[in-house]
């Protein structure tokens, strides 16, 4: 089979948290995927406040700790404004 | 709390089930969602009154995809749930993703868990950050059978709606904070060059590469261990671990507990005066581990597989410097680490005797 190279991984892990934190912390994305690479973004911005959250090293990056807890099964968070 | 303390106006609530899940016996489901609302109204003046007809508080409902909500589902795994806050319509209303197996055991997303969790956001509670708490986002492998709301939960609820009006007033289990200078371990195993620290319903794990020390509960390592383990060591040889609770005791490998156990501690050789184990190391030089009991230690063969005879000998006389009950004790690069009350001995192998004082979280990056 194909290798999955590093960069597969490293694209896998940025839109699985890129749907965690639009689920779980109103993550606006306007579809550009450049936004997320500087430390000021909105991006590291919603991966800090994630990271706080969970008792995790807050560093905004994206890292091996904080792809795992985006994996484990979770409550939702019902979309109550824009449903009413 | 939610944002905005949205709370019923009153404390009679009706719930109605709309449907039910292919993964379960529809009594089943019943029960569970009872004994999840019996949670919150153990604690507070809520009651809960099931209806079949007509619109209830708070509507049940296992939905898939996108259910017309706003709020879809995502498949198997992932979001499993969600809960509405009070209010009128949809105020209440908890559906359950059933794109997921669900179950009343623990083969599965036990459905009792998740609905008291999703109940609580249907009473007005948001998410906790604290890792032990029922209203952690995260689902927890707790044990269902022996559940009890932690203090947490009670705290936020009885915040909302005030405390029971029962006699009884219950409390619950706290979370372990990892810094704790008074923590007392029940057990410390090394494994596979880690090291596990038990308390209560959880255990620290702490990888040497890591700087911090992680949290996680024992049910989701060992669904099928008992909580509040008593005893531990990893026996490196075998690559297992045996754990002891009482007077029985598991053996381990990885994450599979061992086919016959538990077994009994007085299958090892110990005399029935023994009740329980109160730590445990294995030696890696002498092939031999130590059975700490009160005020007394055990030797134990493990090629031979009995107990060495004139034992049991005194801690005090064999540990100087070792002189209370031993709580937990590991090996690591020639010392034993004895940890009793709220202390922790260094004890050198080679010169017998204690080279360090330290606090017990000491390798928790305290």
């Amino acid at each position: 089979f194909p290798a999955v190279t590093e960069a597969n991984i490293m694209e896998r892990n940025m839109q699985l948290a890129e749907t965690y934190l639009k689920r779980y912390y109103d993550l606006e994305t306007d579809g550009k995927h450049f936004m997320r690479r500087t430390s000021s973004s909105p991006f590291s911005e919603k991966i800090r406040q994630m990271q706080e959250f969970f008792g995790l090293k807050v560093t905004g990056k994206l890292d091996s700790e904080t792809v795992r807890v985006m994996q484990q099964p979770r409550c939702g968070v019902p979309d109550v404004a824009s449903y009413s | 709390i939610t944002p905005g303390r949205p709370v019923w106006d009153n404390t009679d609530l009706t719930y109605r089930i709309l449907n039910y899940t292919p993964d379960m016996a529809q009594a089943d489901v019943d029960r569970a969602i009872e004994k999840a609302f019996k949670v919150w109204s153990d604690v507070t003046p809520l009651k809960f009154t099931r209806i079949y007809d007509g619109p209830s508080d708070i509507e049940i409902a296992f939905e898939t995809g996108d259910h017309g909500d706003n709020s879809p589902f995502d498949g198997p795994d992932g979001l499993l749930a969600h809960a509405f806050q009070p209010g009128k319509g949809i105020g209440g209303d908890t559906h359950f993703d059933d794109d997921e197996k669900w179950s009343k055991g623990t083969n599965g997303y036990n459905l009792f868990l998740v609905a008291a969790h999703e109940f609580g956001h249907s009473l007005g509670l948001s998410h906790s950050d604290d890792p032990g708490a029922l209203m952690f986002p995260n689902y927890s492998n707790d044990d269902p059978n022996t559940f009890h709301l932690p203090q947490d939960d009670i705290n936020a609820i009885q915040d909302l709606y005030g405390p029971t009006t029962n006699a009884v007033k219950p409390t619950g289990p706290t979370t372990p904070t990892i810094c704790d200078s008074k923590i007392i371990f029940d057990a410390i195993i090394t494994l596979r060059g880690e090291i596990m620290f038990f308390t209560d319903r959880f255990f620290w794990r702490k990888h040497p590469q890591t700087p911090q020390a992680e949290l996680n509960f024992i049910k989701s390592f060992w669904s099928s261990l008992p909580t509040g383990i008593e005893a531990a060591y990893e026996n490196p040889e075998t690559d297992q671990i045996l754990f002891f609770k009482g007077s029985k005791y598991w053996a381990l490998s990885g994450y599979e507990v061992l086919y016959g156990y538990p077994k009994s501690i007085y299958q090892l050789g110990f005399p029935k005066t023994v009740k329980k184990i109160d730590a445990a190391v294995y030696i890696e030089e002498t092939q031999k581990t130590y059975f700490f009991v009160g005020d007394k230690y055990w030797s134990y063969d493990e090629e031979r597989k009995v107990l060495d005879k004139d034992f049991p000998r005194e801690i005090a006389e064999d540990f100087p410097g070792i002189t209370q009950k031993v709580h937990a004790v590991f090996q690591k690069n020639g010392f034993l680490y004895f940890f009793s009350g709220q202390r922790q001995y260094e004890f050198s192998i080679t010169s017998k005797k204690v080279m360090r004082l330290m606090k017990n979280n000491s390798w928790l990056g305290c």
